[in-house]
């Protein structure tokens, strides 16, 4: 049954990769159920973002949502920092994808505080970047500049010519 | 969706996200 888990996360994963997300979905949600079985947090963790990407693709949006959400929700009581950033810089896209600019902003300052504790500066000018196209999709002009600022600073010590 | 697609940092985070799987 553990061999099975791993082997519907793989193939979900190879679908995935091939453009074929429907069936990636199909995967990844018998990985959820095998992860579930088993109490496996990390698995069931990681089978909630492949669902959420997967959704992406789909342009089922708030779908992905809810999927990153839960995956965010483990992280937390994981404790892994790195995988909370992460989730949080997906929903802040998912968000931005649905429009929901305020919820975008929220979440991609989530983002950026976690960037700045793990001192990621790539991670902390992406998350600059985001916040200030959220911004300025809103009219906040200051706080668009604010972060536009930021991602040049950022930019520039981290060699990021594009 | 082709509005919010040209949202180029969304536009980036998908393009690095179509090569992202969370590996077993």
């Amino acid at each position: 049954r553990a061999a099975q888990g791993r082997t519907y996360g793989n193939l979900g994963n190879t679908y995935y990769l091939l453009g074929n997300f429907r069936d990636a979905v199909a995967s990844h949600e018998q990985r959820l159920l095998i992860a579930k079985e088993f109490g496996d947090r990390s698995a069931e963790r990681r089978a909630y973002c492949n669902l959420g990407n997967a959704c992406i693709f789909l342009g089922e949006f708030e779908r992905a949502a809810e999927h990153y959400r839960r995956a965010l929700q483990i992280a937390r009581q994981l404790k892994d920092l790195a995988v909370e950033a992460q989730a949080c810089y997906s929903l802040g896209n998912t968000y931005t994808l649905m429009q929901d600019f305020e919820r975008a902003i929220d979440y991609h300052l989530k983002h950026l505080i976690i960037a700045q504790d793990l001192n990621d500066r790539i991670g902390e000018g992406r998350a600059c970047w985001s916040l200030g196209n959220a911004h300025t999709a809103l009219g906040n002009h200051d706080q668009a500049m604010h972060f536009a600022e930021k991602h040049l600073e950022i930019s520039k010590e981290t060699g990021d010519r594009s | 969706r082709i509005h919010t697609i040209q949202v180029d940092s969304v536009q980036r985070w998908m393009e690095d996200l179509r090569q992202m799987t969370e590996v077993e």
